[in-house]
C-alpha cells in the first residue's frame, strides 16, 4: 500500500509540474483585479497607513521622476526603519519624514544587502515564475510587460507563493495524490530552528528574522511547547502604533497589537499529507505550518517555499 | 476526499483574544496599555473625475491656470464645445534616450454637468506622440492592449493638487 | 479617471485598464 501511494504521489507531483510548465503567470491573474501602487516621495508612515487600510502587506513602487517602477514595498523595508532608528534613537525627526525613496538609504545605513525581487514577463510558463523566487529568496515577483509605444514597464501584478500554491490546489486534482506523510519527505525545517520566549524583547526577535532571513519566529514556553509566532507582518502594527519607540516591549507584549482579525497559527504533525495541506491552503490564508508533535512541542516549520520547491524539483 | 487523520490546527495560545488574557493574567504592565490595531478598513469612496459647484466658465478657466502652471500645451477650443480641452503634455523622462519613443501625452478634460450647479470634471487618456513629428503607429483601440496607466495617473495627480492648491 | 477624496494629505487616483483579456484597476496613492 505505501508503495502504491509513493508512486502516486511521484506520478501526482510529476503532473502538478508539467501544468505549471503548461500555465503562465497570467493565467492566476483574476478576470478583474485591483493593483495598488505608490509614489515613491509618499512619506514611509503614510505608505504604511495605505497598506494597513488596503488589508495588503506589500506594494510596487513607482518613480514619477524617472517615470519607472523603483521595486516592492515590503515588510522587510519596515523592519529596516525598526533596526534604522533602534541604532540611532536620536534620529526620530529623519524617520517621521522619511520618504520612500529613501528607505535605500536606510539599507545602507544599517548595512543590508536589497532583497532582488527579480521579475518575470506575464506570459512566460508559471514554472519560471516559481523557480525565480526561489532563487531569489523571495516570496513574491512582480510580473513585468512594456508598454508598446513608449517601451515603459508596465507592473501587471503581483505574484506570490501563496497565490501560486492556492491556484494549483484549485486546479490540480493530482493533489489529491499526495498521501505520503511530510514526516518521509525530508521537506520540514528542523533542528536548530530560530525562535524565542514571550518576554524575549521584541528588538531582538525583529534582529532575529533579519539575520535568520526568514519571516516568522515561533515563540516557545520553557517545556519547548509552541506558544504563539512573531511574523514580519506584525512589524506594521508595531509602527502603526508607534510604540516602535519602545522597544523595551516584550515581543509578548507586541503581539497585542495583532487586529482581531488574526486567524491564528496553523500547526501540523510529521503524519500530516500534503494532500491536506494543500486543502488547507485553498480554503484558509496560511503562509507556514509549524509542525509540533503529540505534546505541542515544536519539532519544525514547513513554509510555502518548501512546498514549493518540493513540488518543482523533488520525486 | 477527507483525509480523517488530519492532525493540521489552529494553535489556541496564539488566538489574539487568548493571547490577550494570557498576557494580562501574566500580569504584565504594558500589556493593560496596547490596543489591537483596528484599522477599520475604511472603504475608499471613489468619485469619476473630480466634482465642482463652481460656475462652469470659472471651472474651465481653473483648468487652464492649472495646465498653464504645469507647462501643458492645449488645442485651441471649438466655439460649439467650450467644455472639452484636447491637452499634450511633454512627459520628459529627464535620462535621454537614444530610442525615440513618444513624449507627448494627450490627454481629453471634459466639463459635464451633472445637475443644477453640479458639475465633473472629467480626464481621459488620449495616446501618444512624438515631439519630433514622425506620427507614432496609432494602433487602434483594441490592438492597444498593453499600455501603462502611471503616467497618465501621475499627470492627473499633478494636475489635481495644483487645482486643490490653487483653489 | 476614479478619484478618491484627499486624506491626510495623500490622493489615490484610479483608472481600469484592460490587459489582454484580464481588467485591472490600476490605484497610485500620491503624496499632495
Amino acid at each position: 500500500n505505501s508503495e502504491t501511494i509513493s508512486i502516486e504521489q511521484k506520478l501526482a507531483v510529476q503532473s502538478i509540474r508539467r501544468f505549471l510548465e503548461s500555465k503562465t503567470s497570467y493565467d492566476v491573474l483574476p478576470v478583474s483585479y485591483r493593483l495598488i501602487v505608490m509614489d515613491t516621495s509618499l512619506l514611509v508612515k503614510k505608505s504604511l497607513n495605505i497598506l494597513l487600510q488596503n488589508n495588503i502587506v506589500s506594494a510596487p513602487l513607482w518613480d514619477s521622476h524617472t517615470s519607472r517602477f523603483a521595486g516592492l514595498l515590503t515588510s522587510s523595508d519596515f523592519i529596516n526603519v525598526i533596526q534604522y532608528y533602534f541604532s540611532n534613537p536620536d534620529k526620530f525627526e529623519l524617520v517621521d519624514k522619511l520618504q520612500l525613496d529613501g528607505l535605500k538609504d536606510i539599507e545602507r545605513a544599517i548595512g543590508v544587502r536589497p532583497l532582488d525581487q527579480g521579475s518575470i514577463h506575464p506570459f512566460k510558463p508559471l514554472y519560471e515564475a516559481c523557480c525565480k523566487m526561489i532563487e531569489s529568496r523571495s516570496r513574491r515577483i512582480p510580473l513585468i510587460d512594456q508598454d508598446e509605444e513608449t517601451h515603459r514597464e508596465i507592473v501587471v501584478s503581483v505574484l506570490t507563493q501563496y497565490r501560486i500554491l492556492k491556484f494549483v490546489a484549485l486546479n490540480c486534482r493530482e493533489t489529491r495524490y499526495l498521501k505520503r506523510p511530510i514526516g518521509e519527505l525530508n521537506i520540514i525545517t528542523q533542528g536548530n530552528l530560530l525562535s524565542c520566549r514571550m518576554h524575549t524583547p521584541v528588538i531582538d526577535v525583529i534582529q532575529l528574522l533579519t539575520q535568520g532571513g526568514v519571516s516568522s519566529v515561533p515563540i516557545i514556553d520553557e517545556h519547548g511547547r509552541l506558544v504563539n509566532v512573531y511574523e514580519a507582518v506584525d512589524v506594521l502594527g508595531l509602527i502603526k502604533g508607534g510604540i516602535y519607540n519602545d522597544l523595551s516591549l516584550s515581543v509578548g507584549e507586541a503581539l497585542m497589537r495583532r487586529s482581531d482579525d488574526f486567524e491564528g497559527v496553523y500547526t501540523c504533525t510529521k503524519n500530516d499529507k500534503l494532500v491536506t495541506i494543500m486543502d488547507t491552503i485553498r480554503k484558509s490564508r496560511v503562509h507556514r505550518f509549524f509542525v509540533v508533535d503529540e505534546e505541542g512541542l515544536l519539532i519544525g516549520v514547513l513554509t510555502l517555499s518548501d512546498i514549493l520547491k518540493y513540488i518543482l524539483f523533488e520525486e | 476526499q477527507k483525509d480523517e487523520d488530519s492532525t493540521i490546527a489552529i494553535l489556541p495560545s496564539s488566538l489574539p483574544q487568548i493571547h490577550r488574557a494570557n498576557m494580562l493574567a501574566a500580569g504584565s504592565a504594558a500589556a493593560t496599555k496596547i490596543s489591537p490595531l483596528s484599522i477599520k478598513k475604511s472603504k475608499t469612496k471613489w468619485h469619476f473625475g473630480i466634482r465642482s459647484r463652481s460656475y462652469p466658465l470659472d471651472v474651465m478657466g481653473e483648468i487652464y491656470i492649472a495646465l498653464k502652471n504645469l507647462g501643458a500645451e492645449w488645442a485651441k477650443p471649438s466655439e460649439e464645445d467650450l467644455w472639452t480641452i484636447k491637452v499634450r503634455w511633454k512627459y520628459d523622462m529627464g535620462q535621454p534616450t537614444n530610442e525615440k519613443i513618444p513624449d507627448l501625452m494627450k490627454m481629453v478634460i471634459q466639463l459635464f454637468q451633472i445637475e443644477a450647479n453640479n458639475y465633473l470634471v472629467d480626464f481621459k487618456f488620449d495616446g501618444w506622440e512624438s515631439s519630433y513629428g514622425d506620427a507614432s503607429p496609432s494602433s487602434n483601440e483594441d490592438e492597444m492592449s498593453t499600455f501603462s496607466a502611471y503616467p497618465f495617473l501621475h499627470l492627473t495627480t499633478k494636475l489635481i493638487m495644483e487645482l486643490a492648491v490653487n483653489s | 479617471l476614479a478619484t478618491s477624496s484627499i486624506k491626510h494629505n495623500t490622493l489615490c487616483v484610479a483608472s481600469i485598464v484592460r490587459y489582454k483579456r484580464k481588467y485591472v484597476t490600476q490605484m497610485l496613492y500620491a503624496p499632495l
